[in-house]
């Protein structure tokens, strides 16, 4: 159950940015990458949001969350036509 | 659509504006099912070149390539990867991995939001006339998000996040999902991002009516649609053996039933599944209901599955009878066997009659469209109701438009019933929800942003829902809540009935900024990491500055006075033992145009004599266009029991223009 991996929307707080990057994309990846090495950017969001969409364990997801500039990890919702 | 353009007397609107063209600069998205391309509605027949503010795409894919858009479907892009991350990779043989709709909904939202004019459309000859979205000459941008398996919240954000960067002007959203915080709803978050770019975004209020605290789509930067009916039936008299007649819908075309009555049988009592009476696949015993007509009680399993089931069993045809639920709401169907759908109280009869006559009979008589039929509009039962699940200070819906038995475009993938064993074709479909209602917002947004490109999201929602009207034209009675038989409440309708025409004036509007809507976060005690989950920035409320949801610019007023004592929400108030005070300020801005000065005089209702309302100053005089007035708003009350809700009105004129308000006030 632990490695069940589960689709995450990742808000960034860009702004935080450290200053070793210079391509927001690189950071998000970089962040990613720092809590689970399999995982793959789904989407990557540069308007409605800032951040990005990845699968994860509910492990790597607790830990993404404590990345610095992370802002939310939000566990991917389900819509219905009404 | 066929009736709603003369409903909203959009036909008269043609000859207050013949030479704009400025609505073909404005480009509609809607996230939803797809897009079936050959769809006369997206004619582009005299359309003029692509709006040079498209940055969007036409995207290919199974069955659909870049040749598939033109003039009037200028973007057609589809977002499969979170659906595809969850469920694996989508079967190309069941649905197609493109912008093509293989299921109806999103071509009936699209076309109704802004499709071509069709003449000759109808179903089967129902509805039979002219067809055409709200915002015809507008153009249409689809983003494919909802998939057999559902619409994924990461693919809805990436489309919103396309549709930004692709410049469309409006958003329709007729999907929704439960009731989280502003902060944790991606539709929310990327709606507010849309506002920000001056999109405006409509939404659907959800089919989970009549209960209260249904709503779906909440952010105040959202507008939230509920739906209404037309002055349109599709009557069916279901004829029973004991001579009584009773009223009913439908969409059937085909065969007729024998001229004779035929055997009449309630569906409970030919099964043996505790709910056989739902007619549920595979529930009921053919030799019971061969060749008879069966009585199906509505919930649980799709209407239309309800009449498959019944053909599958050998019935010749069915009755479907609305419970406490639907009330006497009648959603007409496009069924596969002679069927009829009738109301709770006719139900309730023509049950009584077959379960206690030894030998029912009963026959159904389909009577083709009527128009005119009064009242109308009336609340749906299925719409979604207040209050405010998440901030009770906004009310919601915002307003209500068509959307029950609309007409509009459908895909050439799927029967009109969307059953797999529908192998009809039709190029229009009759279908309900409030999914139907939010395009006709969205078009109708489209056709206000076309007469004045310069209004913000928050102008034309103003606009919309402040010249929406409560009462009927004929007789000024209250509009009908069809669940209760009753006077629909704001909870129920919002500011009222959509009326775009006079939308197209309102004289003043109630303006809104993004830094309000930061400030309407601030008043909701959100943390700056909330505030910038949501709107993607560092924004610091004030320390020492007081924030008020009831100063926020809204177009209606929500007063909950409990809270208001116990001290938090917005506003000033006072204990005082039995008596509250709350004080709410608003700021109109004059778009009245013309170079000349209006006065604007204020008029209060309220349906209890225990509230007292007062506006102060109760005049506002304007002298130049774009100048900006405020206004105090005291609510007064006597102490009241807990869940006592009151209603009324403010209103402000200058004798051409009616800009009203309505008032909810909570204990």
């Amino acid at each position: 159950v632990q490695q069940k991996k589960n689709t995450y929307i990742i808000h960034v707080a860009k702004s935080q940015m450290p200053a070793s990057f210079d391509d927001h994309t690189r950071w998000y990846d970089s962040s990613l990458k720092s809590v689970s090495e399999s995982a793959e950017m789904l989407y990557t969001y540069n308007n409605a949001i800032h951040g990005f969409a990845t699968r994860l364990t509910a492990q790597e997801a607790k830990s993404l969350q404590d990345q610095p500039g992370i802002l939310y990890v939000l566990p991917e919702v389900k819509y219905e036509l009404h | 659509t066929t009736r709603t353009p003369t409903f909203l007397g959009l036909e008269q609107s043609a000859n207050l504006f013949p030479e704009s063209d400025s609505e073909s600069d404005v480009i509609v998205a809607v996230l939803d099912t797809g897009v079936w391309p050959e769809s006369k509605s997206f004619d582009d027949t005299g359309m003029g070149p692509v709006p040079a503010s498209w940055k969007g795409a036409c995207e290919t894919g199974t069955n659909f390539t870049s040749n598939h858009c033109n003039k009037k479907l200028i973007g057609a892009r589809y977002f499969s990867t979170g659906y595809e991350a969850t469920l694996g990779p989508i079967d190309v043989t069941k649905e197609s991995k493109s912008p093509r709709d293989d299921d109806g909904h999103g071509t009936h939202t699209s076309t109704t939001a802004a499709g071509a004019i069709v003449g000759g459309a109808s179903l089967f000859g129902y509805a039979s006339g002219s067809a055409r979205g709200m915002a015809h000459r507008a153009r249409v941008a689809v983003y494919k998000v909802c998939w057999i398996g559902g619409c994924f919240s990461s693919d809805i954000l990436a489309a919103i996040d396309g549709a930004i960067a692709d410049n469309v002007n409006i958003l329709s959203l007729s999907l929704g999902g439960g009731t989280a915080d502003y902060y944790r709803d991606s539709v929310a978050i990327g709606a507010f991002s849309a506002m920000e770019k001056g999109i405006f975004v409509s939404c659907s209020a959800g089919n989970a009516g009549p209960s209260a605290y249904t709503l779906s789509n909440l952010a105040p930067w959202i507008t939230t649609v509920g739906a209404g009916t037309l002055d349109r039936d599709f009557p069916a008299y279901v004829s029973l053996g004991n001579g009584q007649n009773f009223s009913g819908v439908s969409l059937y075309k085909g065969d007729s039933l024998p001229a004779k009555l035929l055997p009449f049988v309630y569906a409970g009592n030919a099964s043996n599944s505790t709910n056989g009476n739902l007619c549920m696949t595979g529930t009921l015993i053919p030799e019971k209901v061969k060749g008879k007509i069966v009585l199906c009680d509505r919930g649980i399993n799709p209407r239309v599955q309800k009449g498959a089931v019944v053909k599958g069993a050998g019935g010749a045809g069915m009755v479907l009878a609305n419970t406490a639920a639907n009330g006497e709401e009648l959603v007409a169907d496009a069924h596969l066997l002679p069927a009829s759908t009738v109301g709770q109280k006719s139900g309730d009869a023509i049950r009584d009659y077959v379960l206690s006559d030894a030998n029912p009979t009963a026959t159904i008589l389909f009577e083709g469209t009527k128009v005119g039929i009064e009242p109308s509009p009336v609340v749906a039962a299925f719409s979604s109701r207040g209050p405010n699940a998440i901030t009770p200070d906004i009310l919601k819906p915002d307003l209500i438009a068509p959307g029950v038995n609309i007409i509009a475009g459908w895909t050439g993938a799927v029967g009109p019933t969307g059953l797999a064993e529908d192998p009809r074709r039709v190029e229009f479909n009759i279908i309900s929800g409030t999914s139907m209602s939010c395009p006709h917002v969205s078009g109708l947004a489209a056709f206000v942003k076309g007469a004045h490109p310069d209004w913000s999201p928050a102008a034309i929602r103003s606009a919309l829902m402040t010249t929406a009207y409560t009462a009927y034209k004929n007789g000024g009675k209250k509009l009908i809540d069809v669940s209760t038989g009753k006077a629909s409440t704001p909870y129920d309708h919002g500011a009222g009935h959509v009326n775009p025409v006079a939308a197209l004036n309102p004289g003043l509007v109630y303006d809104l900024t993004t830094e309000d809507y930061l400030n309407f976060l601030c008043a909701l005690n959100y943390t700056s990491m909330q505030i910038q989950g949501v709107a993607r920035r560092n924004y610091s409320c004030g320390a020492g500055k007081t924030y008020s949801i009831g100063d926020f610019n809204y177009p209606s007023f929500s007063v909950s006075l409990q809270t208001q004592v116990i001290g938090g929400g917005g506003g000033s108030s006072s204990g005082g033992g039995s008596k509250s005070v709350v004080k709410h300020t608003r700021t109109l801005t004059n778009v009245g145009g013309g170079s000349g000065g209006s006065t604007y005089k204020v008029s209060i209702s309220t349906t209890s004599p225990a509230v007292k309302i007062t506006v102060e100053p109760d005049t506002l005089t304007f002298t130049k266009a774009y100048e900006k007035k405020s206004y105090t708003v005291t609510f007064s009350a006597t102490s009241m029991p807990s869940n006592t809700n009151e209603f009324g009105r403010i209103e402000w004129s200058d004798g051409k223009h009616v800009v009203g308000s309505p008032v909810v006030i909570s204990w």
